[in-house]
């Protein structure tokens, strides 16, 4: 016979008892309980005819594949076997009892009363096969269990393993270290890492793996769990995978798209690259007389820019227009943008004319370029100036003639009162 | 100027002449900075018929109605070194009474500034107020004794008299002085302005700075030399702030 229990708990008792057991009879009873749950079972009574090896009377407890236990007689001895206060615990949430007696009892045997419940899994301890347990965490609970993630971790469809959302890391910065997630923690499995580098036109980017490299690959196959690959332009290179990280790669292209994919198990560190994009290379420059290059380097490369700035007292010109500092900027095909400019001296070009006075140059065939010096006088006697001051102005720096008083403000002229050039003898007696 | 002496050339490069166009002189004035004229105010506003005198009544002179000259000696002659000039605008003194002659002082400005030179100067403005007993120098195309007009500019130099002197003299005559004005001149008369002279510079020469200040302009008297009847002037130094904030001139 064949009993189906489907119940979370129940008792399963041998034929007739409490009285003795039939003769020549075979029961199984199939228990199945919900996934999460696996089955114990123990015995209250249990009293069978014993046998060598139970090959007479016996009850099997078995599963899909495997038999868990035989147990015959009164008492376990070398041969036989009772369940005396043992539980049987069921891998599964199937369990299968039989119970079987021979044709020929001379004793009275009353068989056995057992019970059996559905038990709760630990599935986050228990479960050893590394492909079924939770990546992260494990949250266990009556019937079965779940898993989540750490911060920043998404979990998979599979609701087991943890992956990233890598998919938009885009890199424009002319160098940079890419890594796989949490390097050089081992990386998420079931992941799809999009690494984007996309520069301007010109560039030509060059990888270098660097440091711990270690992806999971097969001893025969190539690559079949993880592997990195590279595409630039049409190319594409790899996979790679394994322990070994690829030479580096000049990849000859301003944007190279690093694709890298994960399984859903396994452990490795994963890899780091640092990534290089230079341009062609520009002629070497020459500052401007009076001049300067900043920053100053020995070789300059595409999208390199330099700032020409000249020293005091002169200004940059550029197709006739004076200015502080001029860019130029290495351009993608090797050339610069524009020809270094030159400097030219600040001239603070003629001074104004000052009412009641005069201007006299104090350098040779009246200069006025940085550092001439002019000099406002008034007419005396009959003008003064006001304030006292020197009336000296230097050409500045930023083409104003300058006076240490007044600044870039030209003097005045004051009138001088009360003092006549004849002065008549005071008749005062 | 009543019992002057001509002026020496170039002794006075102050002082200005106010003519009509036809180039008759009615007032003198004293060049302040380099585009101002010191005058009297009562120079600048028509002869009075109405007893209504507060400011804003007045008739101004307009300033095309007079010019200035300056760098003059000959009254009525052209001279090599005078400069005639036109006049911007006209600002009498805010508080003048034209019927008591009080702060009877006013700023012409000038359309352009004369050219500077021995002939041409500008006066000093005074940096203490006037002294009693100082010699003051007063100068004038006004009318000279017997009322005729003198050829060319004449000066006296008189002492500036005690106030309270002056205001006991011309209380007698129902005439009130007041701390606007300074009073010079002897006891015995003499010496004096007269009319003409108004708005002309009277000054003295300050020692410490070796300049020569403005310490008033003629401004009234009653007849003119009589004994106890001093010149009346207005005192420059009473009013120099409003002067240096109308015109921004300082020494």
């Amino acid at each position: 016979h064949l009993v189906e229990l489907n119940n979370m708990f129940g008792q399963i008792q041998s034929p007739g008892y409490p009285d003795s057991y039939p003769s020549d009879s075979e029961l199984t009873w199939n228990i199945t309980v919900p996934e999460g749950f696996r089955i114990k079972l123990y015995f209250m009574h249990f009293n069978l005819e014993s046998s060598y090896l139970c090959e007479y009377d016996y009850v099997k407890v078995e599963t899909e594949d495997q038999v868990l236990a035989t147990f015959c007689g009164r008492e376990t001895t070398d041969t036989e076997q009772t369940p005396g206060q043992e539980v049987v615990l069921s891998p599964g949430s199937f369990m299968s009892i039989t119970f079987r007696s021979d044709f020929s009892d001379e004793e009275r045997f009353t068989g056995f009363d057992a019970h059996y419940m559905a038990v709760d899994v630990d599935e986050c301890t228990e479960r050893e096969d590394e492909e079924l347990s939770c990546d992260h965490y494990c949250h266990n609970y009556i019937g079965g269990y779940y898993c989540s993630c750490r911060f920043g971790y998404i979990l998979h469809t599979d609701n087991r393993t943890c992956r990233v959302e890598c998919s938009d890391n885009l890199f424009t910065q002319q160098t940079g270290v890419i890594t796989s997630p949490d390097f050089p923690n081992p990386y998420p499995k079931s992941s799809e890492c999009l690494y984007t580098i996309e520069l301007e036109e010109g560039f030509m980017i060059s990888l270098q793996f660097e440091d711990i490299f270690d992806i999971e690959d097969h001893p025969e196959v190539s690559c079949p769990y993880d592997y990195i690959k590279i595409k630039a332009g049409p190319k594409v290179l790899g996979p790679f995978c394994g322990e070994k990280a690829p030479e580096p790669i000049n990849t000859q292209s301003h944007s190279v798209q690093i694709l890298f994919r994960s399984d859903n198990s396994g452990e490795n560190r994963g890899w780091r690259l640092s990534y290089r994009a230079t341009g062609n290379e520009c002629p070497k420059l020459q500052p401007p007389v009076h001049g300067k290059i900043e920053p100053l380097q020995t070789t300059y490369s595409f999208k390199d820019q330099v700032l020409i700035s000249c020293n005091t007292g002169y200004k940059v010109l550029k197709d006739n227009v004076e200015m502080d500092t001029f860019q130029m900027e290495c351009l993608k095909d090797g050339t610069w943008s524009n020809r270094i400019p030159t400097c030219k001296i600040a001239d603070c070009g003629t001074p104004a004319e000052l009412e009641n006075g005069v201007v006299t140059f104090s350098t040779r065939n009246n200069l006025t370029t940085y550092k001439s010096e002019i000099r406002y006088s008034c007419q005396r006697p009959y003008y003064k100036m006001l304030h006292n001051i020197t009336g000296v102005y230097t050409c500045s720096a930023q083409g104003v003639w300058m006076n240490e008083v007044l600044g870039r403000s030209q003097p005045t002229c004051l009138p001088v009162c009360g003092t006549p050039t004849f002065s008549r003898n005071l008749l005062a007696r | 100027i009543i019992n002057g002496r001509p002026v020496q050339k170039g002794t006075t490069p102050w002082t200005a002449m106010l003519s009509h166009p036809d180039g008759q002189p009615f007032c003198g004035g004293s060049l302040l900075g380099s585009k101002w004229i010191v005058t009297a105010a009562h120079c600048l506003h028509e002869v009075l018929d109405s007893e209504d005198v507060t400011l804003h009544h007045l008739e101004l002179l307009s300033p095309s109605a007079f010019k200035i000259i300056v760098g003059k000696l000959r009254r009525t002659q052209s001279d090599e070194n005078e400069q005639s000039l036109s006049v911007k605008q006209v600002f009498l003194h805010p508080l003048y009474n034209a019927n008591t002659y009080e702060n009877d002082v006013a700023l012409v400005e000038l359309s352009r500034g004369p050219v500077l030179n021995d002939f041409v100067m500008p006066i000093c403005l005074p940096q203490e107020p006037p002294e009693e007993g100082a010699m003051v120098i007063v100068s004038g195309w006004g009318k000279q004794f017997l009322q005729r007009f003198p050829e060319t500019l004449m000066e006296i130099e008189i002492p500036i008299v005690d106030y309270r002197i002056c205001r006991e003299a011309y209380a007698l005559l129902k005439k009130k002085v007041t701390r606007d004005m300074i009073c010079a001149g002897e006891k015995e008369g003499g010496r004096d302005a007269c009319a003409g002279d108004s708005g002309g510079p009277m000054v003295t020469l300050d020692r410490k700075r070796g300049q020569w200040h403005l310490v008033g302009t003629v401004s009234w008297g009653v007849d003119c030399g009589k004994k106890d009847r001093y010149g009346v002037y207005s005192d420059i130094f009473h009013n120099k702030a409003w002067i240096q904030t109308v015109t921004g001139v300082s020494n």
